[in-house]
């Protein structure tokens, strides 16, 4: 049974889920007519940078993440960007859309320079969320469990992370039972796509090299959060 | 060297 403090927690990150979202005109400018390789690419751009904003609004949302001593908010955030964006836009991805966007938007994904390589197990990605028809609060939760992952680089404090990432966990996976009875597995197939998620953490690497490669610019918010000069 | 964008956004005030 979930607890009544349980039940708070969830709501609150539920709610500074749905709050934070990318601005509509921004998506929508995705979805206009079509544009060259390279606007795509500053299209791209534009979007994840926008959605390094919403997810910081989102952290700081997160019961007790803004007590975490600072260095360790920056460490987290730092190590979980590339993951939680990945994880957000498979769930917009996977989310039903107008017919006909899914694929214009994968269309500009797919001409944005981006290297095949790393398209196809970004796309794989997208495909095991959307066949996991996740709950908002599924998809909140598991969020913010990724960002406060406590074994990220440069974070000193691992219990203090560790103590606001139990609780979650744990609503999580009372949160699974009771919505999927038929289906014990289910809170270890949501667990299973975390493991995924770390393997495009290593894709994204490359993918940032390859970009770099075509003289390609990122912003000053990209560049500090992915570590790119 | 260049101020953190990261500390400016978790500075700014909640739901900004």
């Amino acid at each position: 049974k979930i607890t009544k403090e349980q039940q708070a927690l969830m709501q609150v990150i539920v709610d500074a889920y749905n709050r934070h979202q990318i601005p509509q005109d921004m998506a929508k400018k995705l979805l206009q007519d079509q544009y060259s390789a390279e606007e795509n690419f500053l299209l791209l751009t534009e979007m994840a940078t926008n959605q390094v904003q919403v997810l910081v609004e989102f952290t700081k949302n997160i019961p007790g993440f803004l007590s975490l001593n600072h260095e360790d908010q920056i460490a987290l955030l730092k190590g979980s960007a590339v993951e939680a964006m990945f994880l957000r836009s498979a769930q917009v991805f996977s989310r039903k859309r107008p017919s006909g966007h899914t694929d214009v938007l994968e269309e500009r994904i797919r001409k944005s320079g981006i290297s095949e390589e790393f398209m196809t197990p970004m796309f794989n990605f997208y495909k095991s969320i959307g066949e996991l028809h996740m709950m908002q609060e599924e998809q909140a939760l598991l969020t913010a469990i990724t960002i406060l992952t406590p074994d990220r680089p440069y974070v000193r404090d691992h219990q203090a992370v560790e103590r606001l990432q139990e609780p979650m966990l744990d609503v999580l996976r009372k949160l699974c039972s009771l919505q999927h009875p038929h289906e014990p597995q289910y809170f270890a197939r949501l667990l299973g796509r975390l493991t995924e998620l770390r393997t495009l953490n290593h894709y994204h690497a490359e993918m940032l090299t390859s970009w770099r490669m075509n003289d390609h610019k990122f912003t000053p918010l990209l560049c500090e959060i992915w570590d790119v000069e | 060297e260049e101020p953190s964008l990261l500390k400016k956004l978790l500075l700014a005030p909640a739901n900004s």
